[in-house]
């Protein structure tokens, strides 16, 4: 870690969870769902 | 979601190995959560059918419901160690659909699909009716399941607009459970009470809650909405409400000094065995005043009850509410008693009481009380740093609050020079600080405070090469106390975006411009264990070493030969010699039914074939016939 005054766990980005999501190239359902294979057809 | 996706009242868990250790602590305090507002509750997996696994994965994500699959994922990924996310994702998990995805969202949101990052429309969708049930619940705004207004944009301007302007910067809130979050939620599994929960009151009704005057003292506590010294005005709503506004107030000017004047709790039935008492107090009698904590227990056969002194609070400020905590450690029947004291010096006041909460949860560590606190807000003296504490393992710690950013405020915690040091294991092992602005709402089961926590990995560097929570003595900077006395501060851990100013002005965060941050540093180097495997024998260890079973098959050896033993659950198995395949009395009972009509086509085709031959032979054989007979005929003519 950079030696500063303090260490910030979020790196200073104030990341929603579907920010954090995106970010992973994860293109889950509404961004945090993950559907099975029924919910996946209906959706 | 409509259907039967919900899981029983207490939820069994995993918490695997992959997991953060800050993101283990972090998903305990999230249950605690649980536990205090809803009658959800968590219990380590002991071979129930269906469980709840919580791993580190790629992000945060979750099912939605009981999928009824055995072992459910939810993941809990870098990032995502916030309590708020995992509040978010169990909802998922317990039934919750995203809250603008209400069938009647348009009412209340408008979603601007040209600022939608394309390819991502998908994630606006609405359900109908028959999919969500909003369980007569009002649309949230202040769900913690609900987007925030950047979700998905594709530029700077915000994809969701509240029609009420005023909830613009109030959607997306990721601090705790709303009350509309825990209505829908106790409705959704018809709770009707809450584990952790006991009492809470703020004495706006005169039957004080159900609290009595003892006999045993010298003067009663007075039921009232202001004392002409002080205060003018109760804490729950601080005098904001015509006609409310009430608090207990022990006029300790009116009696001699060492005379008292007992309060007493109704009895209370706890389950847990172990309880945390927060209140306000205020003081405008003498400084030596006091206020003594009891409990009265009742042990079966005792009715009269025995009195116990938990806590002496002295020195208790004058001229302002101030938070305290209790800890409490009772396993049967009890009342809580408040202790009025008049001590000696000259009182022109006495002691007031107001917004009691009692809950079977641990109490914070320590309190930072910080007092004339909006003036802070953005400016630059907005850069804080705590008294100096210490944890239970007697590490020495300071908190900084930088209030200084122009948009949000950021929290710290860092490791600082203390007395025991020299008894301490360095680096710092695991031990997880958990910050929390306090949300001052009298009620503690409709307080959304915010929380942060991180935890000491002993094993983290700085690009210097020299351990993060190293001993501050040796990696510290040196720093100063007010009274001038020098110390040394170790790197802070935290974030820059705890809270933002806005969110910081909302709700009771600041209440009589005063706010708390409450601290708890834990030893959370339990978490660290995988389960300690029995150590395997000789011939185990041999055989199976190179035998792997899948789906969590455990291997054994059985004549000398390493078998695999599969996971089953109530209406699904594992089977096959390394538990490769799976089955379900779904796919036995699909199996036995296409056989069944498989076999009945057989017999269908065998029948029709054969009744086919037949008739054919036995048209053969009365054309043959006929044929003779005509021949027979021919010669008689």
């Amino acid at each position: 870690l950079p030696t500063q005054e303090n260490f910030d766990v979020d790196g200073g980005l104030d990341q929603d969870i579907f920010d954090i999501n995106e970010d992973l190239g994860l293109d889950l359902f509404e961004g945090d769902i993950r559907l099975d294979g029924a919910q996946d057809r209906n959706s | 979601i409509v259907g039967e996706y919900r899981w029983p009242h207490t939820i069994p868990y995993v918490l695997e190995d992959s997991l953060e250790m800050n993101a283990k602590g972090v998903i305990l305090n999230a249950f605690e959560r649980y536990r205090l507002k809803s009658c959800i509750d968590f219990k380590p997996w002991a071979g129930e059918a269906n469980y709840i696994s919580v791993f580190k994965g790629s992000g945060c994500w979750s099912s939605v419901g009981n999928r009824h699959v055995g072992k459910q994922q939810l993941s809990i990924g870098q990032n995502c160690d916030r309590i708020a996310t995992v509040q978010h994702e169990f909802l998922h998990a317990l039934g919750f659909w995203h809250e603008q995805s209400r069938s009647d969202r348009d009412d209340y949101v408008s979603i601007m699909w040209d600022r939608v990052m394309s390819g991502r429309e998908h994630n606006f969708n609405t359900y109908n009716d028959q999919e969500s049930d909003s369980l007569n619940v009002p649309y949230d705004y202040t769900s913690v399941m609900h987007y925030s207004k950047t979700a998905f944009q594709n530029g700077t301007e915000p994809t969701i607009v509240t029609r009420i302007s005023d909830f613009m910067d109030v959607i997306g809130q990721r601090m705790d459970f709303s009350d509309s979050d825990l209505l829908k939620l106790n409705r959704l599994y018809n709770c009707t009470t809450s584990l952790s929960f006991m009492d809470s009151c703020s004495f706006e009704l005169e039957n004080v809650c159900g609290m009595i005057q003892s006999s045993d003292d010298n003067a009663d506590w007075q039921w009232v909405s202001q004392v002409p010294r002080g205060p003018e005005s109760d804490h729950s709503s601080m005098g904001q409400c015509k006609g409310s506004g009430f608090f207990m107030h022990f006029n300790s000017s009116s009696v001699s000094v060492g005379a008292t004047a007992l309060l007493e709790s109704r009895t209370l039935y706890p389950k847990r065995g172990f309880q945390c008492l927060q209140f306000y107090l205020y003081n405008t009698g003498s400084e030596n005043d006091q206020l003594n904590i009891y409990t009265r227990e009742y042990p079966a056969d005792n009715v009269v009850g025995t009195l116990t002194l938990v806590e002496e609070i002295k020195e208790i400020p004058i001229g302002s509410w101030q938070l305290y905590h209790v800890t409490l450690k009772m396993t049967k029947k009890f009342r809580v008693v408040f202790g009025g004291v008049r001590g000696a010096g000259a009182s022109l006041g006495g002691l007031s009481i107001d917004d009691i909460n009692l809950s079977e949860t641990q109490c914070p560590h320590h309190i930072w009380h910080i007092t004339n606190f909006t003036q802070l807000i953005g400016s630059p003296s907005g850069t804080l740093y705590s008294p100096p504490f210490y944890s239970p393992k007697g590490y020495a710690f300071q908190i900084h609050l930088n209030l200084s950013h122009s948009t949000n405020a950021g929290i710290y915690f860092h490791l600082i020079s203390g007395a025991n040091d020299d008894q301490l294991q360095w680096p710092c092992p695991w031990q997880q600080a958990t910050m929390t602005l306090l949300d001052q709402n009298p009620d503690i089961r409709q307080r959304m405070s915010n929380q942060r926590s991180v935890t000491t990995d002993p094993l983290m560097t700085t690009d210097n090469g020299s351990y993060l929570w190293d001993r501050p003595s040796k990696v510290g900077e040196v720093a100063f106390f007010p009274n001038g006395t020098q110390f040394r501060r170790g790197q802070g851990s935290g974030t820059s975006v705890f809270i933002t100013h806005k969110r910081l002005k909302s709700r009771d965060f600041i209440k009589g411009d005063d706010v708390y941050i409450l601290l708890t540093v834990e030893d959370i180097s339990h978490l660290n264990s995988t389960p300690v495997q029995p150590t395997p024998t000789s011939t185990v260890k041999d055989l199976c070493t190179n035998f792997t079973c899948e789906n969590d098959g455990i291997c054994i050896v059985q004549n000398g030969k390493a078998e695999c033993r599969c996971q089953s659950g109530e209406d699904w198995w594992y089977m096959g010699e390394r538990c490769e395949k799976r089955g379900s009395t779904r796919d036995t009972i699909v199996i036995a039914a296409s056989s069944t009509v498989a076999m009945f086509a057989l017999m269908l085709i065998v029948t029709l074939i054969s009744v086919y031959c037949t008739r054919k032979k036995y048209r053969r054989r009365i054309s043959s016939n006929t044929a003779a007979m005509t021949l027979e005929n021919q010669h008689a003519f």
